[in-house]
């Protein structure tokens, strides 16, 4: 494993704790998409669909049951418990708008048409489009509290970290996975207003807004 | 097996 994949790996998963960490003290979902968190939900689910037919590492097992289950508990914390707190008047996205082109790409380009690898394909795809309702409701809303903008850069780091180590991959093991880097592609550049704004004003000491 | 190739990554 690559230094630049264990940075990404470790970015993802303080994305998910800082998310878990922020609902949980201030009791409230608010600012957060739930359609988001719901499109990650199902990414892991149809992504590590293999957990029990193809064993890897431990590390790795271990991973994917944190990211399932840090996925569970965020969406039941702002669907159930916090519900009262959602703001789901401001998380207008459309989900089909995503889910289905995701899954007609998948049907079309994957590495095998079986249920497994289209479903692998279907979750690498949705993943690089899933913060979508997330920024849409930061760009309506015009502002995200700090603790959000710092998971949103933890997030959109994991997959800038990914592609660094996909370079090193390529040219030290000649690994090469075409799905998972296009997308990768396209989830690193959607962050790029997102990335732009954070250093230019959170790190500043400013609270993210969006100008008018 | 089932897959192409083994999905190592997350």
């Amino acid at each position: 494993m690559t230094l630049f994949r264990l940075a990404g790996d470790l970015s993802h998963v303080l994305a998910i704790l800082l998310l878990l960490y922020k609902i949980w003290t201030t009791k409230s979902a608010a600012g957060i998409s739930g359609k988001t968190q719901l499109m990650f939900c199902m990414v892991y689910v149809t992504r590590y669909l293999d957990l029990f037919t193809s064993f890897i590492s431990v590390y790795n097992s271990t991973m994917k049951v944190l990211f399932i289950s840090a996925s569970v508990a965020t969406v039941y914390l702002i669907y159930f418990k916090f519900k009262a707190t959602y703001d789901g008047n401001h998380d207008t996205f459309r989900m089909e708008f995503v889910i289905v082109p995701a899954l007609i790409l998948a049907l079309i380009w994957n590495y095998a048409f079986t249920f497994f690898e289209i479903s692998w394909a279907f979750s690498i795809f949705l993943e690089a489009v899933a913060i979508l309702p997330q920024l849409f409701m930061v760009t309506k809303t015009g502002e995200a509290e700090n603790i959000t903008s710092h998971y949103l850069f933890a997030l959109g780091s994991y997959r800038a970290l990914y592609i660094l180590n996909w370079i090193d991959r390529y040219y030290f093991e000649g690994h090469w996975d075409p799905i998972a880097v296009t997308a990768g592609i396209v989830q690193t550049v959607l962050y790029g207003d997102f990335f732009y704004l954070y250093f230019t004003r959170v790190i500043k000491g400013r609270k993210l807004q969006v100008l008018p | 097996g089932r897959f192409v190739k083994t999905h190592d990554e997350l």
